[in-house]
This record gives C-alpha cells, structure tokens and sequence, in this order.
C-alpha cells in the first residue's frame, strides 16, 4: 500500500482527487499544505524540491520509499486501489477516458467562467458567454452517459468520478445555480452522490451547492 | 487565499480556440 | 487482445499513439481515415457516430465488440499491452505522469508555435515567444530525466515515450532546428531512438527531423 507526503496548496481540487483515492484505498497519505511543511511559493522554489520535482508544480507526491510523483492524476492512479482504477481492461480504459475528459473538457471552460467570478481573472463577457456555452455541452454528454450509469464506469466510484468531481468543484460551488443545472438533473444526482460519500465528505466536507450564480468580481 | 493560489495554475485558457482552427484546417485538408 | 476500429483523420499525432501501441501490443487495428469509410467533418457529425461518440471528436475507437472509447490516452492504453502500461504500480503511474504532461505541459506550447506555421492559425509574435521559452522548459526537464534515463520509464520503451513522441512530433518536424535543439541532446538522441523503432516506424515512416525552422505561414 503506497503511503507518502503530498505536497499542495491548501484547497487544491487537484490535490483533492489523491487525497480522496487515498481515502478509498486506505493509503496513508500526509498532506503537506502549511508553513512549516510546505509554503506554496517557496518551498516549490528550492533546490531540494526542484530535484525531486523538476516542475516545480503541485500537487506533488513522495513516498515514504522516496519515490516521486508530479502530475495529480498520475498520484491519484498511484493512491488508488485496482477497484477504483477500474478491474477490466475495458473499465480502466474508461476510467482513462473520464480522467482524460475532465482535464481536456472541463477545466479550461470551467476555469474561464469561474476564474473572473473569484476576482483572479478580468472579465471578459464574450469569453465568459462561450465558456458557458462549453460548460452546457459537457453537462449535456455527463447527463445523456449518467442516463443508464448510476456511476461513470461500473457498478461503484471509481477514479473516473473522483476526477470528474473534483474538475466540477468550482463549477457546482460558484455558477452553477438551480436554472442553470435544471436540464442535467442526472449529473446533479451523480455529483450529490458523491459528495456524500464518506470518502468524499472527509476530504472536501460539506459542499454548498450554489444558489445564486456568481458574477464577476471587479 | 485559495484564490490567489488558484491564480497560479496554468489553464489553456484558449484550448477550445485552437481545437476549433485545428478542426477547421483538417476538414479543409480532407475536403 | 483488443481489436477494432480507429477513426480519424489523416496524419493526426493524436491517432498515432493508439496506433503505435496496437503495433507493440499485435492489437488488430483498422484505420478508417478516409472516404467512403470516414470523412472527417462529415462522419463525426452523423447522430450513428454522435450516438457512439457523443462529443463528435476523433481519434474515436470502436471495438470489434462494440466497445466505443473516447479521447485518444484512454484509446492507445486500452489497445497497449501490460508491457506499454508499466509493469509496476511504481512504473504504470510514472506512465500516467508522462502521459499526463505531455497533454499539459507540451501540447499548449507546441500548437502556439507551430499552428501559424502551418497556416493554422493567426502568428502573434508574443505568444510565439512566450511559447518558445515553454518549450526550452519542457525539453530541460525531459533532458534532465534522459541524463539516467534510456527511455522514459523503466527499461524500455512505453506508453510514456509513444505518448511524448507523438506530441513533440511536430517542433520537431517543423521548428526545432538544430540550434534551438543543441542545449537538449539527450531528448534528441532519445526521439531518435525512438521514431527509429519498427514500431514507430510503421506508423510514422520516416521522421525527418527539422532543419530550417519554419516561420508563420501567412
């Protein structure tokens, strides 16, 4: 069983995705995430993390073994159990294939509508429209898979939903108000599900679903 | 403050605009 | 052993990772990339292919079996053979790591400076400057590895160096002339190395490497 240190800034939904497998799989992870641990910004810059992690990036994982780890859904697969990786060539392609869609399909328009709503990003209200527009069409192909699966692959969580989750986070917390969700009734269902999960709740706590669509911050 | 870290992440913010041009210049190639 | 079909368009980097695999793995793969078995902008957007493929993007697998696969990772690791993926939990997530970024860290950068080259896209000089240094950062991290490494992971040749391959072979087909590439030769020696495997060859033919670097194609 692979135990380790993970190294992240606190509230990272990238780091999430580990913690949360590490919870299913009962790996013994420790989260390095304040001072004197780790300090984002600064510890990232030393020489000593730079060797192990050449990125200089986080989330990153070292195990108690020394073994090293960058990209976050590499140490997710790394904390997983086979169950949650998927037990069939074909499931742990699936699993592949949603961990693949959350990176290249979600995050960049959920970030795009989210970021400017957080004070991080200037507005753009053309961009913001078509973000929206993006976010729709993902939320329509998760609503039409989520018709006949209770979960993303197989009968149970698997690394496919931790990811998809955790990639939805901001978007469930900060726009995703009743209207505008109320024509994906199934991935709502799927993502409540989850959250509630004691595996989940143990990492992310309670998590609020948004009741009024947030409006970019000046 | 998570924000302020979250700023930090480097997002292809423009990943749609350019998965769009590629399209369009491969169907153009294939006709 | 997986057997199916790949639908795609011709001469796509992304279709090329699943292809190369299902060479290593003696995966028996039908390549449907032109009329009348695929017409890329006309068949992708048939309701039969969007009822398989609800996104409408290629490459796009199809079982035999009538198992349909999505995103291209999750294609080239379901037609891999254990050997491709890593034989150890240690070396199947080193697998996902590289796997991972080249997806994250080199794909961005190398579509920013080749797409005005091909025509693809509009040139701005700042962004084609910017993603220049990204790229410097990328081969120094792969250059750095490859200072112990023969291949990316473990001994041999797996999904990791068919994965970074294929999405740096455009810089070098087309921008990395051998100044730009001089600071990073162990990451050429190791492309090398690679594209010049039957395997890759099969796929790819002959890769010649770039010696002028192409400016934007206006």
């Amino acid at each position: 069983m692979a135990a380790g240190t993970l190294y992240t800034y606190p509230e990272n939904w990238r780091a999430f995705k580990a913690q949360i497998a590490a919870q299913y799989s009962g790996a013994h992870l420790k989260v390095a995430s304040t001072a004197p641990a780790f300090t984002f910004g600064q510890t990232n810059r030393t020489p000593a993390f730079l060797n192990n992690f050449p990125l200089g990036k986080v989330p990153a994982f070292q195990g108690d073994d020394g073994f090293c780890l960058f990209e976050s859904n590499a140490i997710a697969y790394y904390l997983s159990s086979d169950a949650l990786r998927g037990s069939t060539p074909q499931d742990s392609a699936q699993v592949l294939q949603w961990v693949s869609f959350a990176d290249s399909e979600i995050i960049p328009p959920a970030s795009a509508w989210v970021f400017p709503t957080l004070g991080i990003m200037q507005f753009n209200k053309q961009a913001t429209e078509q973000a929206k527009e993006e976010v729709k069409r993902v939320l329509t192909v998760l609503h039409q898979h989520l018709n006949t699966h209770t979960f993303l692959v197989g009968e149970r969580v698997s690394l496919a939903d931790i990811s998809v989750v955790c990639s939805l986070l901001w978007l469930y917390k900060q726009v995703l108000d009743p209207s505008f969700r109320q024509p994906f009734p199934n991935v709502t269902r799927w993502f409540v599900t989850c959250i509630n999960q004691p595996q989940f709740k143990a990492v992310l706590g309670e998590v609020k679903l948004c009741e009024k669509m947030a409006q970019f911050d000046a | 403050m998570t924000a302020e870290f979250l700023a930090q992440e480097k997002i292809w913010f423009d990943k749609l605009r350019f998965d769009e041009a590629e399209c369009r210049f491969y169907e153009r190639m294939n006709g």
